[in-house]
């Protein structure tokens, strides 16, 4: 389709430092409404994603740092990509957010399947 | 559309019951890599619904009881509900899962936006 990841992002991007706490990461998905978190420096670069699934696991597993639940593999959308490579993605990995980065690997949006799905809604 | 609700659920439901632990919460999202629980009675009646969000937020405010934590107003969908109406419901409340209920209000599938964001992948 002629839908690009730029079109149908958020750019209001809730992030986290890596030397914040599980607390910290808890306290902002609530705050904000959110279940994802892109993990990055103080440039902005993406080091990884922790997800209110994440904090869950942690609850299953007992383990409370962020290092140790934080997915360090992130993968990645480019604001050009068309929808359907994002969602292609998501599928292919189980997984329900991506975040949207430059050439510079900085995070300047997220798309998630919340978005796509919004797609087929009628007030578009 | 003349997509359904019944086309696109998934019918594999990972339930939890009312006298669970929010630990047993975590433990059985964790197994089963979902974010969304179910909760139900002896007779599979409805009566809440607990996520990977209420989890996180457990944790940003201390509290470890899964009758604290969990939604008890449940937005649910029917199953010949067509997809668009599943998609303006989960925007309207800016949920990400419904579970689908029968006439006895017995959960028989759970329809999400991953689910919907699926549809417009090339493989369908
Ligand atoms: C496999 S998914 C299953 C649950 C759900 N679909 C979700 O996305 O949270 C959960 C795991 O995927 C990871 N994850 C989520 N988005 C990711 C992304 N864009 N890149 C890499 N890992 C990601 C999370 O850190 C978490 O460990
Ligand atoms: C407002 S959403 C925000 C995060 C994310 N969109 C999600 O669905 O988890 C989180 C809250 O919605 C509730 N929730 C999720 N699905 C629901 C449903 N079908 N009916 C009622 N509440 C639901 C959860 O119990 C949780 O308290």
């Amino acid at each position: 389709s002629d839908i690009h990841v730029e079109d149908v992002m958020t750019g209001e991007i809730t992030k986290i430092s890596e030397e914040s706490s599980m607390e910290e990461a808890a306290r902002l998905m609530l705050e904000n409404k959110v279940t994802h978190l892109p993990v990055v420096t103080d440039m902005d670069n993406l080091i990884g994603i922790v997800t209110a699934w994440d904090i869950s696991k942690a609850v299953a597993l007992k383990c409370s740092k962020l290092e140790e639940i934080m997915t360090k593999e992130v993968i990645v959308s480019k604001p050009g990509d068309q929808i359907e490579k994002a969602a292609e993605k998501m599928k292919k990995y189980n997984i329900s957010s991506l975040p949207v980065v430059d050439n510079d690997h900085r995070v300047i949006g997220i798309i998630t399947t919340d978005h796509i799905s919004t797609l087929i809604t009628r007030d578009i």
